[in-house]
């Protein structure tokens, strides 16, 4: 970004399609290059690498406010975590990856095939079963998606299994009759549990632009979720959407996926994220 | 709504009846960040409101009581411009059978488009072949046979196998001899920047010499979609694109993007799940939509 010499209006147009073509909403980034123009005549900025370490800081410092980004751990197994999101970001993927971590740190893992409509997704998360060595309940296709998660939650507190992470359909937020769909799941798993979930992610394709703050909107209000998983992040795109979701609906990012092996799985890492959001 | 705001710009005009550049650049302002918020490209927004203006100021007189009627229909013959015209279907091949190739990103609907493309063609009464060439992807054969199976249409797959390309070509062999005469590959989701993956569907493409290559595209991509259309019609030389998951509340800004730097045109758009979720595209709905 910007081998520029000068502080001037250009510059500015510069960061302005940076930050627009990085996803970012458009007020947001209005909003964000008047506080930059104004740190710049309050601190007398002079440096084009003074302006963009200015800006790096404040959308660091959006982002890094508010909700813990590290996964919760209920202190009486099972931990259950809800994956949600509309078709096709990478829910079932990132339960394999999440599942693969896990395994690797000697928890037992049990996930529940809770997508019960689309073709071969009980296949496809049972091949990720057996590959990172995780047991699958299922039921039919077609059957309840709440009586597979309820099944789920009580074969792990029967067998003693750490974790339990819960498959759902692809939906659309605009679909009201499957958002009902996903509330009843949302109430089914909190009253076997006896208490929420204790992470409902919503898994993000790191491509989608503004439409993502709408599906953050909706899923939000219909689930009470509790962190992001952004997925495909190892494509060109940027993710930008976020920030607007992070600073509005206060929905920490957890995780990130990267890729589609079990490993292509991390931490959120704000800092990383804005450096490569800014080139 | 745009027209709300527009008509908040010319609102506040005196009574003198015409409108100043100021006016205009206040107006084209509002316009670009609806486009943005569409998700329409960065530069095709910037081509967009240039052309946008030269035609709203070369206008004798935008005569103010009119004027945010006059910049809307200016912005929407623009859209409708940039989006062509929706006739485009399958081009057929003169001698059978026809090779449709779908390709795109990871989750774009695929597998799904073409089991609807399937079910469309054989509607028109012809034969249709679905090929199951993703070999990457868990249970992925086994979602195009659950579809094929559902709608009755022949899926071919070599259980097992992990060489699309061969898989390709056996299904196209088969095709002739059984008589389909269109032949619809599926293939693996696949990043733009992925060698390996890019040579895959390159060699897919010089075993079967496909008649049709459609970029299956899902309709909320932000402003990824003009670099991935870009890099995938550099390496394939796409003939259109499927824009999928229409049926949704995004604004398809990614459709502008596309169109406007690669050419193509879209042919289809997906909007629903089911296999009957399929339309052609019709470019005037698509303004209105982005117009919001
Ligand atoms: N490159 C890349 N691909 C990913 C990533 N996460 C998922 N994918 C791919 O995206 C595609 C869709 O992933 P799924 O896990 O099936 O998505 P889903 O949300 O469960 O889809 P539905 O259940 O159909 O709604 C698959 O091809 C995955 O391999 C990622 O982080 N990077
Ligand atoms: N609502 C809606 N969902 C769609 C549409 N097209 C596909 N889907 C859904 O999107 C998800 C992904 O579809 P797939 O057909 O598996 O996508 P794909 O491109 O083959 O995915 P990969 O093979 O992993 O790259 C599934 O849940 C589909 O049901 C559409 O037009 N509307
Ligand atoms: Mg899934
Ligand atoms: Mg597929």
């Amino acid at each position: 970004l910007t081998g520029r010499g000068r502080v001037d209006e250009e510059l500015f147009e510069e960061l302005e399609e940076v930050l627009l073509t990085a996803d970012i909403n458009v007020h947001t980034t209005m909003q964000v290059l008047d506080d930059l123009r104004r740190a710049v005549r309050e601190q007398r900025l002079k440096e084009p690498s003074e302006v963009k370490s200015v800006l790096k800081e404040s959308l660091l410092a959006s982002l890094q406010s508010g909700g813990d980004s590290a996964l919760k751990v209920s202190p009486v197994p099972p931990t259950v975590y809800l994956f949600v999101g509309v078709n096709g970001v990478g829910k079932t993927t990132s339960i394999a990856k999440l599942a693969y971590r896990l395994r690797q740190q000697g928890k037992s893992v049990i996930l529940a095939a809770g997508d019960t409509f689309r073709a071969a997704a009980i296949d496809q998360l049972e091949v990720w079963a057996q590959r990172v060595g995780a047991t699958l309940i299922k039921h039919r296709e077609g059957a309840d998606p709440s009586a597979v998660i309820y099944d789920a939650i009580a074969a792990a507190r029967n067998r003693g299994v750490d974790y339990v992470l819960a498959d759902t359909a692809g939906r659309l937020h605009t679909r009201s009759n499957l958002m009902e769909e996903l509330k009843k799941v949302y109430r089914v798993a909190e009253k076997a549990l006896g208490r929420p979930p204790d992470e409902v992610l919503l898994v993000l394709d790191a491509t989608t632009g503004q439409n993502a703050i709408r599906q953050a909107q909706e899923f939000v209000q219909a689930v009470n979720v509790t962190g992001i998983v952004l997925a495909k992040l190892d494509g060109t795109a940027r993710g930008g959407a976020v920030i607007t979701i992070h600073d509005e609906l206060k929905v920490p990012i957890k995780l990130v996926g990267v890729g589609e092996k079990p490993a292509d799985i991390e931490d959120f890492d704000a800092e990383e994220f804005i450096t490569a959001l800014l080139g | 709504s745009l027209t709300e705001k527009l008509q908040k710009v010319f609102r506040r005009l005196s009574n003198q009846g015409k409108v100043t550049e100021q006016d205009v650049n206040e107006a084209l302002r509002e316009v670009r960040i609806a486009l943005l918020e569409a998700d329409v490209h960065f530069k095709v927004v910037k081509d967009f409101i240039s052309r946008v203006r030269e035609r709203a100021v070369g206008q004798e007189v935008l005569e103010s009581l009119t004027a945010t009627q006059q910049v809307i229909k200016i912005v929407h013959e623009e859209l409708i411009n940039l989006l062509g015209d929706g006739a485009e279907g399958i081009r057929f091949a003169p001698k059978p059978p026809t090779v449709i190739l779908l390709c795109g990103l990871q989750g774009s609907g695929k597998t799904t488009t073409a089991a609807k493309l399937g079910l469309w063609l054989r509607k028109q009464g012809r034969r249709p072949m679905l090929v199951a060439a993703d070999v990457h992807r868990p249970a992925a054969v086994q979602q195009l046979k659950v579809l094929g199976q559902n709608l009755q249409i022949p899926v071919f797959a070599i259980d097992g196998s992990r060489d699309a390309v061969r898989i390709a070509h056996e299904a196209l062999q088969t095709a002739i001899q059984q008589g389909n005469d269109v032949v619809i590959l599926d293939t693996a989701g696949r990043l733009h920047i992925d060698n390996e993956m890019m040579e895959e569907v390159r060699r897919v493409k010089e075993a079967t010499h496909p008649d049709e290559i459609l970029l299956v595209l899902d309709a909320m991509t932000g402003q990824d979609a003009v670099r991935v259309a870009e890099e995938f019609h550099r390496q394939l030389e796409v003939d259109g694109f499927i824009l999928t998951k229409l049926d949704g509340d995004t604004r398809g800004g990614a459709a502008i993007s596309i169109r406007a730097v690669v050419g193509k045109p879209i042919k289809f758009v997906g909007i629903g799940e089911k296999p009957d979720a399929l339309d052609v595209f019709h470019p005037d709905r698509m303004a209105g939509r982005i117009l919001g």
